[in-house]
Protein backbone atom coordinates (compact mmCIF):
# COMPACT_ATOMS: atom_id res chain seq x y z
CA UNK A 1 0.00 0.00 0.00
CA UNK A 2 2.67 2.30 1.27
CA UNK A 3 4.07 1.67 -2.55
CA UNK A 4 1.18 3.42 -3.95
CA UNK A 5 -0.38 5.63 -1.52
CA UNK A 6 -1.25 8.59 -4.17
CA UNK A 7 -3.18 5.78 -6.22
CA UNK A 8 -4.91 4.59 -3.39
CA UNK A 9 -6.03 8.39 -2.70
CA UNK A 10 -7.00 9.03 -6.00
CA UNK A 11 -9.26 5.67 -5.79
CA UNK A 12 -10.62 6.74 -2.27
CA UNK A 13 -11.25 9.99 -2.50
CA UNK A 14 -14.99 11.16 -4.05
CA UNK A 15 -14.14 13.63 -5.76
CA UNK A 16 -10.86 14.45 -8.29
CA UNK A 17 -9.40 17.32 -6.39
CA UNK A 18 -6.27 15.82 -5.50
CA UNK A 19 -3.11 18.17 -4.47
CA UNK A 20 -0.73 16.50 -7.19
CA UNK B 1 -27.03 -9.74 -21.47
CA UNK B 2 -29.99 -7.79 -22.87
CA UNK B 3 -29.35 -5.78 -25.55
CA UNK B 4 -31.32 -2.64 -23.53
CA UNK B 5 -28.65 -3.32 -20.52
CA UNK B 6 -25.45 -3.48 -23.07
CA UNK B 7 -26.79 0.29 -24.56
CA UNK B 8 -27.16 1.63 -21.36
CA UNK B 9 -23.83 0.67 -20.32
CA UNK B 10 -22.44 2.41 -23.29
CA UNK B 11 -24.96 5.34 -22.88
CA UNK B 12 -22.91 5.20 -18.82
CA UNK B 13 -19.95 5.06 -19.91
CA UNK B 14 -20.00 7.93 -22.52
CA UNK B 15 -21.23 10.24 -20.19
CA UNK B 16 -18.65 10.03 -17.83
CA UNK B 17 -15.90 10.11 -20.81
CA UNK B 18 -17.42 13.54 -21.48
CA UNK B 19 -17.46 14.64 -17.62
CA UNK B 20 -13.97 13.22 -17.51
CA UNK B 21 -12.03 14.16 -19.89
CA UNK B 22 -11.96 17.57 -20.98
CA UNK B 23 -10.47 17.21 -24.41
CA UNK B 24 -12.67 14.76 -26.54
CA UNK B 25 -11.67 13.64 -30.14
CA UNK B 26 -14.83 15.54 -31.67
CA UNK B 27 -12.87 18.64 -30.23
CA UNK B 28 -9.33 17.69 -31.45
CA UNK B 29 -10.48 16.78 -34.80
CA UNK B 30 -12.35 20.34 -35.09
CA UNK B 31 -9.27 22.32 -34.16
CA UNK B 32 -7.28 20.15 -36.45
CA UNK B 33 -8.98 20.60 -39.31
CA UNK B 34 -9.76 24.31 -38.49
CA UNK B 35 -13.29 24.18 -38.13
CA UNK B 36 -13.76 25.56 -34.65
CA UNK B 37 -14.46 29.34 -33.76
CA UNK B 38 -11.75 29.42 -31.17
CA UNK B 39 -8.12 30.61 -32.28
CA UNK B 40 -5.91 28.21 -34.41
CA UNK B 41 -3.28 26.30 -31.80
CA UNK B 42 -0.04 28.24 -31.46
CA UNK B 43 2.24 25.81 -33.65
CA UNK B 44 5.64 24.82 -31.65
CA UNK B 45 8.14 23.63 -34.36
CA UNK B 46 11.35 25.20 -33.17
CA UNK B 47 12.91 26.06 -29.54
CA UNK B 48 12.46 29.61 -30.50
CA UNK B 49 8.42 28.64 -31.07
CA UNK B 50 9.17 26.79 -28.10
CA UNK B 51 9.91 29.43 -26.08
CA UNK B 52 7.48 31.46 -27.33
CA UNK B 53 4.96 28.72 -26.61
CA UNK B 54 5.93 28.04 -23.02
CA UNK B 55 3.19 30.42 -21.44
CA UNK B 56 0.56 28.47 -23.03
CA UNK B 57 1.78 25.10 -21.31
CA UNK B 58 1.13 24.91 -17.57
CA UNK B 59 4.33 24.25 -15.97
CA UNK B 60 3.87 25.60 -12.29
CA UNK B 61 3.39 21.65 -10.27
CA UNK B 62 6.54 20.97 -10.30
CA UNK B 63 9.55 21.99 -7.84
CA UNK B 64 12.03 22.00 -10.44
CA UNK B 65 10.60 25.16 -11.25
CA UNK B 66 12.06 26.96 -8.40
CA UNK B 67 15.54 25.86 -9.10
CA UNK B 68 16.05 27.02 -13.11
CA UNK B 69 19.44 28.16 -13.12
CA UNK B 70 20.43 31.73 -14.54
CA UNK B 71 20.81 31.98 -17.64
CA UNK B 72 23.07 34.82 -18.19
CA UNK B 73 26.09 33.46 -19.36
CA UNK B 74 24.68 30.07 -20.26
CA UNK B 75 26.10 28.89 -23.56
CA UNK B 76 23.27 27.97 -26.04
CA UNK B 77 23.21 24.36 -25.55
CA UNK B 78 22.83 24.52 -21.88
CA UNK B 79 19.53 26.84 -22.85
CA UNK B 80 18.48 24.35 -24.97
CA UNK B 81 19.01 21.37 -22.56
CA UNK B 82 17.13 23.93 -19.60
CA UNK B 83 14.22 24.84 -22.00
CA UNK B 84 13.84 20.82 -23.14
CA UNK B 85 13.66 19.74 -19.16
CA UNK B 86 10.83 22.15 -18.76
CA UNK B 87 8.76 21.31 -21.54
CA UNK B 88 9.29 17.57 -20.18
CA UNK B 89 8.07 19.01 -16.69
CA UNK B 90 4.95 20.07 -17.81
CA UNK B 91 4.35 17.07 -19.79
CA UNK B 92 4.61 15.16 -16.50
CA UNK B 93 2.80 17.79 -14.72
CA UNK B 94 -0.39 17.06 -17.29
CA UNK B 95 0.04 13.33 -17.15
CA UNK B 96 -0.15 13.57 -13.90
CA UNK B 97 -3.67 15.32 -13.74
CA UNK B 98 -4.50 13.11 -16.64
CA UNK B 99 -3.75 10.40 -14.43
CA UNK B 100 -5.98 11.41 -12.00
CA UNK B 101 -9.21 12.04 -15.06
CA UNK B 102 -8.48 8.27 -15.80
CA UNK B 103 -8.89 7.62 -11.71
CA UNK B 104 -12.46 8.99 -11.78
CA UNK B 105 -13.49 7.50 -15.24
CA UNK B 106 -12.34 4.10 -13.90
CA UNK B 107 -14.31 4.45 -10.63
CA UNK B 108 -17.27 5.23 -12.56
CA UNK B 109 -17.46 1.73 -14.18
CA UNK B 110 -20.03 -0.61 -13.18
CA UNK B 111 -18.35 -3.14 -10.59
CA UNK B 112 -15.09 -1.17 -10.42
CA UNK B 113 -15.38 0.61 -7.19
CA UNK B 114 -16.29 -3.06 -5.60
CA UNK B 115 -13.54 -4.78 -6.84
CA UNK B 116 -10.44 -5.43 -4.13
CA UNK B 117 -8.75 -1.88 -3.68
CA UNK B 118 -5.35 -3.28 -4.18
CA UNK B 119 -6.64 -4.88 -7.77
CA UNK B 120 -8.08 -1.53 -8.30
CA UNK B 121 -4.75 0.20 -7.85
CA UNK B 122 -3.00 -2.59 -10.00
CA UNK B 123 -5.66 -2.25 -12.80
CA UNK B 124 -4.56 1.57 -12.72
CA UNK B 125 -0.66 0.81 -12.33
CA UNK B 126 -0.67 -1.22 -15.86
CA UNK B 127 -3.43 0.52 -17.49
CA UNK B 128 -3.41 4.35 -17.26
CA UNK B 129 -0.28 4.69 -19.24
CA UNK B 130 -2.07 2.34 -22.31
CA UNK B 131 -5.08 4.20 -21.52
CA UNK B 132 -2.96 7.96 -21.82
CA UNK B 133 -1.13 6.38 -24.88
CA UNK B 134 -4.89 5.68 -26.62
CA UNK B 135 -6.03 8.88 -25.94
CA UNK B 136 -3.52 10.60 -27.70
CA UNK B 137 -3.79 9.14 -31.17
CA UNK B 138 -7.07 11.46 -31.16
CA UNK B 139 -4.97 14.38 -31.14
CA UNK B 140 -2.72 13.63 -33.45
CA UNK B 141 -1.85 13.51 -37.10
CA UNK B 142 0.84 12.29 -39.49
CA UNK B 143 2.69 16.24 -38.61
CA UNK B 144 2.41 16.65 -35.08
CA UNK B 145 0.27 16.72 -31.76
CA UNK B 146 -1.92 18.78 -29.98
CA UNK B 147 -0.61 19.39 -26.30
CA UNK B 148 -1.72 21.69 -23.11
CA UNK B 149 -5.85 21.17 -23.70
CA UNK B 150 -5.14 21.83 -27.74
CA UNK B 151 -4.07 24.70 -27.66
CA UNK B 152 -0.72 24.12 -29.26
CA UNK B 153 0.39 22.27 -32.19
CA UNK B 154 3.84 20.30 -31.46
CA UNK B 155 5.02 19.31 -34.92
CA UNK B 156 6.35 15.69 -35.22
CA UNK B 157 9.83 16.79 -36.94
CA UNK B 158 10.16 19.05 -33.41
CA UNK B 159 9.83 16.18 -31.28
CA UNK B 160 11.98 13.84 -33.31
CA UNK B 161 14.95 16.94 -33.13
CA UNK B 162 15.01 16.91 -29.58
CA UNK B 163 18.55 15.23 -28.25
CA UNK B 164 18.23 11.73 -27.02
CA UNK B 165 15.88 9.79 -25.56
CA UNK B 166 13.50 12.82 -25.81
CA UNK B 167 13.79 12.41 -29.60
CA UNK B 168 12.36 8.77 -29.40
CA UNK B 169 9.93 8.99 -26.48
CA UNK B 170 6.87 10.39 -29.28
CA UNK B 171 7.72 8.78 -32.34
CA UNK B 172 6.17 5.39 -31.77
CA UNK B 173 3.07 7.13 -30.85
CA UNK B 174 2.51 8.98 -33.92
CA UNK B 175 3.41 5.24 -36.41
CA UNK B 176 0.29 3.80 -33.42
CA UNK B 177 -1.65 6.80 -33.63
CA UNK B 178 -1.79 7.04 -37.57
CA UNK B 179 -2.87 3.21 -37.91
CA UNK B 180 -5.25 3.33 -35.23
CA UNK B 181 -7.40 6.72 -36.18
CA UNK B 182 -7.59 5.01 -40.03
CA UNK B 183 -10.11 2.68 -37.93
CA UNK B 184 -13.06 6.09 -36.92
CA UNK B 185 -13.84 5.55 -33.65
CA UNK B 186 -15.51 8.15 -31.95
CA UNK B 187 -15.67 9.38 -28.61
CA UNK B 188 -18.28 6.90 -27.66
CA UNK B 189 -16.50 3.96 -28.84
CA UNK B 190 -13.61 5.34 -27.03
CA UNK B 191 -14.82 5.06 -24.24
CA UNK B 192 -16.07 1.58 -24.24
CA UNK B 193 -12.27 0.69 -25.25
CA UNK B 194 -11.37 2.66 -22.16
CA UNK B 195 -13.41 0.71 -20.49
CA UNK B 196 -11.99 -2.65 -21.76
CA UNK B 197 -8.57 -2.12 -21.47
CA UNK B 198 -8.63 -0.95 -17.60
CA UNK B 199 -10.80 -4.04 -16.97
CA UNK B 200 -7.65 -6.33 -18.15
CA UNK B 201 -7.75 -9.78 -15.95
CA UNK B 202 -4.24 -10.75 -16.86
CA UNK B 203 -2.45 -7.42 -14.98
CA UNK B 204 0.60 -8.91 -12.94
CA UNK B 205 -0.24 -9.55 -9.18
CA UNK B 206 -3.87 -8.86 -9.36
CA UNK B 207 -5.47 -11.53 -6.52
CA UNK B 208 -8.99 -11.88 -7.99
CA UNK B 209 -9.14 -12.11 -11.30
CA UNK B 210 -12.78 -13.46 -12.17
CA UNK B 211 -14.65 -10.50 -11.15
CA UNK B 212 -12.51 -8.41 -13.07
CA UNK B 213 -13.27 -10.82 -16.30
CA UNK B 214 -16.74 -10.77 -15.98
CA UNK B 215 -17.23 -6.65 -15.76
CA UNK B 216 -14.67 -7.02 -18.93
CA UNK B 217 -16.45 -9.48 -20.48
CA UNK B 218 -19.80 -7.45 -19.81
CA UNK B 219 -18.16 -4.34 -21.42
CA UNK B 220 -16.61 -5.97 -24.20
CA UNK B 221 -20.14 -7.35 -25.04
CA UNK B 222 -21.61 -3.25 -24.91
CA UNK B 223 -18.60 -2.61 -27.07
CA UNK B 224 -19.13 -5.61 -29.47
CA UNK B 225 -22.95 -3.91 -30.10
CA UNK B 226 -22.34 -0.45 -30.19
CA UNK B 227 -19.54 -0.68 -33.08
CA UNK B 228 -22.28 -2.75 -34.93
CA UNK B 229 -24.68 0.13 -34.53
CA UNK B 230 -22.24 2.78 -34.92
CA UNK B 231 -20.52 2.05 -37.48
CA UNK B 232 -22.35 -0.29 -39.62
CA UNK B 233 -20.05 -0.68 -42.83
CA UNK B 234 -17.46 -1.16 -40.98
CA UNK B 235 -16.58 -4.97 -41.26
CA UNK B 236 -14.70 -6.29 -38.64
CA UNK B 237 -14.35 -3.17 -36.43
CA UNK B 238 -14.32 -5.09 -32.58
CA UNK B 239 -11.89 -7.52 -33.63
CA UNK B 240 -9.57 -4.55 -35.22
CA UNK B 241 -10.06 -2.27 -32.52
CA UNK B 242 -8.95 -5.89 -29.86
CA UNK B 243 -5.99 -6.23 -31.88
CA UNK B 244 -4.76 -2.68 -30.83
CA UNK B 245 -4.16 -4.20 -27.38
CA UNK B 246 -1.26 -5.96 -28.50
CA UNK B 247 -0.10 -3.22 -30.05
CA UNK B 248 -0.53 -0.92 -26.66
CA UNK B 249 1.53 -3.29 -24.73
CA UNK B 250 4.93 -2.94 -27.22
CA UNK B 251 3.99 0.81 -26.91
CA UNK B 252 4.15 1.23 -23.04
CA UNK B 253 6.86 -1.64 -23.02
CA UNK B 254 8.77 0.81 -25.04
CA UNK B 255 8.01 4.16 -23.00
CA UNK B 256 9.11 2.47 -20.18
CA UNK B 257 12.48 1.86 -21.41
CA UNK B 258 12.74 5.66 -22.16
CA UNK B 259 11.90 6.84 -19.65
CA UNK B 260 14.92 4.51 -17.89
CA UNK B 261 17.15 6.06 -19.49
CA UNK B 262 16.04 9.08 -18.89
CA UNK B 263 16.41 8.65 -15.26
CA UNK B 264 20.01 7.16 -16.08
CA UNK B 265 21.36 9.95 -18.37
CA UNK B 266 19.67 13.27 -16.94
CA UNK B 267 21.10 14.27 -13.36
CA UNK B 268 18.49 17.16 -13.71
CA UNK B 269 15.57 15.08 -14.45
CA UNK B 270 12.97 14.40 -11.42
CA UNK B 271 10.30 12.39 -11.79
CA UNK B 272 6.67 13.23 -11.28
CA UNK B 273 5.79 11.32 -7.55
CA UNK B 274 2.74 9.34 -9.45
CA UNK B 275 4.52 8.74 -12.30
CA UNK B 276 7.23 7.65 -10.29
CA UNK B 277 4.64 5.48 -8.41
CA UNK B 278 2.93 3.83 -11.81
CA UNK B 279 6.14 3.41 -13.10
CA UNK B 280 8.06 1.39 -10.29
CA UNK B 281 8.38 -2.21 -11.12
CA UNK B 282 6.29 -2.09 -13.73
CA UNK B 283 7.29 -4.97 -16.63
Amino acid sequence: KEKHKILHRLLQNSTSPVDL
Amino acid sequence: PEAADLRSLAKHLYESYLKNFPLTKAKARAILSGKTNDNAPFVIHDMKSLLEGEQFINCCHLPHQGQQRESTGATLTELQREVELRFFHSCQSRSAEAVSEVTEFAKSIPGFSILDLNDQVTLLKYGVIEVLSIMMAPLMNKDGTLISYGQIFMTREFLKSLRKPFSDMMEPKFEFSVKFNMLELDDSDMALFLAVIILSGDRPGLLNVKPIEELQENVLHSLELHLKTNHPDSLHLFAKVLQKMTDLRQLVTHHVQVIQLLKESEVDLCLHPLLQEIMRDLY
